[in-house]
């Protein structure tokens, strides 16, 4: 089943005040790191949703189970979720 | 809001003394509260910039109004953005509408306009309970994170946008973020408000959260991660009352906010709802008046009794009115016992208690040719006993880590006038339209924002205070009596324990000056993690800094301002360190001891000599053997130097 996921991989080695070149940077290491298992950086590029550059280190992508379950297992990655609904109170 | 702030203690009938918080924090000026919700109604007098002095020039943020022109943000709404990407992924396509910040619902400028609105002389919800509406931090700027859109399987707000917005809003350098949303409690970092509210604190941010609305039950307290500011809600000393006086000259005292009057002292039929169920609908349905389920033939004319529960109060009333009712009692079940909430019902209503539905429903049950009247609403001040906890409020233990005491606080959010959107009428119904400037809305989506204001007060008057610092010095100042001097209540009249309240409700200006605080850094977040089973090569990831977990390890030494021993086995000692932020002085402890369980603290006397001294102490829990607490039992732990009462609650709960 195909959903949207949360990969959360923690904080950025960049410093708190990174330039636009840093935040592309760390887009692209998303879209690599995503890339390798989703077989190419475009397929990455394609199911990412978001790519959170400045302070929080992760993406939202549209991913299948299986891939979830893959990327949870690798050593970078600190969690991964269901991006899932919260209501307000 | 035109009254929780009186009842808060920053004014008296319109009147802001000198010791007022608000005074001596320069009414929140230049602090800037985020908040993530449902977006802002930019043309609320709340907003507006009349008398702002220039942006900060810290503030980073944008005004993303490049696909709605007619979104404006100026010198008081000095940010908005929204995040619909999550939502999209969960919905499939959006259209032109969801490329806005402006708040359709009323949420979102509600909360934002009770953080940090304006005041607005000549507030009301239709005529009742006018005054001046107030924001808690009146001189802040504020900036709006619209993350939260029409709901899908009854939900509004997802991940992966709330988490966006955490990641700019850091960014665009907010001092403090009010989130008044969640969902079922979850681990930490399977959480995108707790994993965002752990990134915002590590940059100095105080994130307040709402505890959630699925109370009365234990353990359904949602963010409850040390790292958040976690609110419950309870009353006011305001009610709306609107009395239901039945056939055999009974009158119930009920609360409504409905602009509408029956003729006066005229009686109507009196049906129960299950009686006027529709041929394809059960009683029970009926009973709760969901869509579709009332025969419009037996309720013509009539004054219906619809019991609460399930769908909406306000949605009750208006399939009452579809089916032509000429008015409505909402009665309480059980669980909400005594919480009577006015809402602007469309037709004249009366929602009533738990007791006084029961005697609703004995007489409809006795009486051939049952009759009601119900009088107008009214605005009633200074009503007693004040606060109580909300039925709603959601309640500890935290199910996650019940090492931590979850809600931290509580505030007023039931019957909260504040700034609304107009693209909705007040009850948020497609059939309401009505409008209306300041709208009454309950839920702890409306304390979260009076801490968030208080919070924007201190982040002025204490910068170099750590957001760990500001939460205990409104947690050790909060106060458990209701204005009769009475332990809080819950709705239901029963003594409410910290597991409702945490340690109290908020007293604003006592947290300017606590004397001592419970201070907390971000390595002490990630030691209590590791404490947690964490593994270190985890926590270096997202620390930003080479990091060793220390041994031994203690989740219960966690310098929180609260202290939770959930399995009690034999004795425990914990240590909890102080640190002074009030003039030198020597403090002595003093201890309510829960039921079953001795406490010795040691030393029970600190002496602070500056500002920034940490002192250390223990506290050593044992279980006595006659009557050892097998269920929860609650004590405090009060540091005084006669001046400064430093208060924390003891929850402890023998294995």
């Amino acid at each position: 089943i195909e959903r949207s996921y949360i990969v959360y991989l923690g904080a950025h080695s960049h410093g708190p005040e990174p330039s636009s070149d840093d935040l592309d940077q760390v887009t692209e290491s998303h879209y690599e790191f995503l890339g390798s298992f989703l077989g190419s950086r475009d397929n990455a590029k394609e199911a990412i949703i978001y790519s959170y550059t400045r302070h929080i280190n992760g993406f939202a992508a549209t991913l299948q189970d299986h891939e979830a379950a893959q990327i949870a297992n690798h050593p970078k990655v600190v969690s991964v979720f269901l991006n899932k609904g919260r209501k307000l109170h | 809001t035109t009254r929780s702030w009186h009842f808060l203690g920053l004014e008296n009938d319109g009147i802001i003394p000198s010791n007022s918080i608000w005074k001596k924090a320069r009414f929140g000026q230049d602090t800037i509260i985020g908040n993530l919700d449902t977006g802002v109604w930019p043309e609320s007098a709340s907003f507006s910039d009349e008398g702002m002095g220039p942006i900060p020039s810290r503030w980073r943020g944008i005004c993303q109004n490049d696909k709605d022109a007619g979104f404006h943000c100026n010198r008081k709404l000095i940010g908005a953005r929204y995040f619909h990407q999550g939502y999209a992924a969960a919905v499939g396509s959006l259209n032109s509408s969801f490329h806005t910040p402006r708040d359709t619902e009323g949420h979102g400028s509600h909360t934002l306009s009770t953080a940090g609105g304006n005041f607005v002389e000549g507030a009301s919800v239709f005529g009742f309970g006018n005054g001046t509406a107030k924001g808690g931090s009146p001189k802040a700027r504020v900036a709006a994170y619209k993350v939260c859109w029409p709901p899908v399987g009854g939900n509004e707000c997802f991940d992966a946008d709330i988490l966006a917005a955490f990641d700019i809003a850091i960014h665009d350098g907010v001092d403090v973020l009010s989130a008044s949303l969640g969902g079922l409690p979850t681990p930490f970092f399977n959480d995108s408000l707790s994993i965002g509210s752990f990134h915002a604190v590590k940059h100095g941010i105080v994130v307040v959260c709402s505890a959630g609305n699925s109370g009365p039950a234990d353990g359904t307290v949602s963010n409850i991660s040390p790292w958040q500011f976690t609110v419950g809600a309870s009353t006011m000393d305001r009610q709306f009352p609107s009395y239901l006086v039945l056939g055999n000259k009974k009158r119930l005292e009920g609360g409504s906010l409905s602009p509408k009057a029956l003729p006066p002292n005229k009686f109507f039929p009196l049906i129960s709802a299950a009686d006027a169920k529709a041929a394809n609908a059960s009683a029970d349905d009926a009973l709760l008046c969901k869509a579709g389920t009332l025969d419009h033939s037996k309720v013509k004319g009539k004054i219906l009794v619809c019991l609460r529960g399930e769908n909406a109060r306000v949605d009750k009333g208006q399939q009452a009115a579809l089916a032509g009712a000429v008015g409505m009692v909402l009665a309480n079940n059980e669980l909400t016992g005594n919480e009577v909430i006015a809402d602007p019902h469309v037709l004249p209503a009366s929602h009533i208690n738990f007791t006084d539905g029961v005697a609703v429903f004995t007489y409809l049950n006795s009486t051939k040719s049952p009759i009601a009247y119900i009088t107008p609403s009214t605005t009633e001040l200074g009503t007693k006993p004040a606060p109580f906890m909300a039925a709603f409020s959601s309640k500890g233990p935290n199910t996650i880590t019940p090492e931590i005491l979850k809600p931290d606080i509580t505030a007023p959010g039931v019957s909260v006038i504040a700034a609304y959107t107009e693209a909705q009428g007040p009850t948020n119904q497609d059939f309401d339209k009505r409008r209306v400037l300041f709208n009454s809305v309950s839920g702890t989506s409306m304390s979260c924002p009076h801490v968030s204001g208080i919070v924007g007060l201190l982040k002025t008057l204490h910068p170099d205070w750590s957001p760990a610092a500001i939460r205990s010095a409104m947690m050790t100042t909060a106060r458990t009596m209701d204005n009769s001097m009475e332990a809080i209540l819950n709705a239901s009249y029963f003594k409410a324990t910290p597991f409702s309240y945490g340690a109290g409700h908020v007293r604003p200006n006592r947290a300017m000056n606590p004397g001592l605080v419970y201070d907390l850094n971000v390595n002490d977040y990630l030691n209590f993690l590791c404490a947690l089973g964490y593994n270190q090569t985890l926590i270096k990831m997202f620390s930003e800094r080479p990091y060793t977990c220390p041994k031994p390890i203690s989740l219960t030494n966690f310098n929180y301002p609260s202290i939770t021993v959930p399995k009690l086995h034999g004795s425990i000692t914990v240590t909890r360190t102080l640190k002074n932020v009030g003039p030198p002085g020597t403090y002595k402890a003093r201890i309510r001891k829960p039921t079953g369980i001795s406490v010795s603290v040691k030393p029970d006397s600190l002496k602070f000599n500056k500002i920034g001294e940490e002192k250390t102490f223990s506290l050593t829990l044992q279980a006595e053997r006659a009557g050892a607490a097998r269920d929860y039992v609650f004590g405090e732990l009060i540091w005084s130097d006669a001046k400064h009462f430093v208060r924390s609650p003891i929850v402890v709960k023998a294995a």
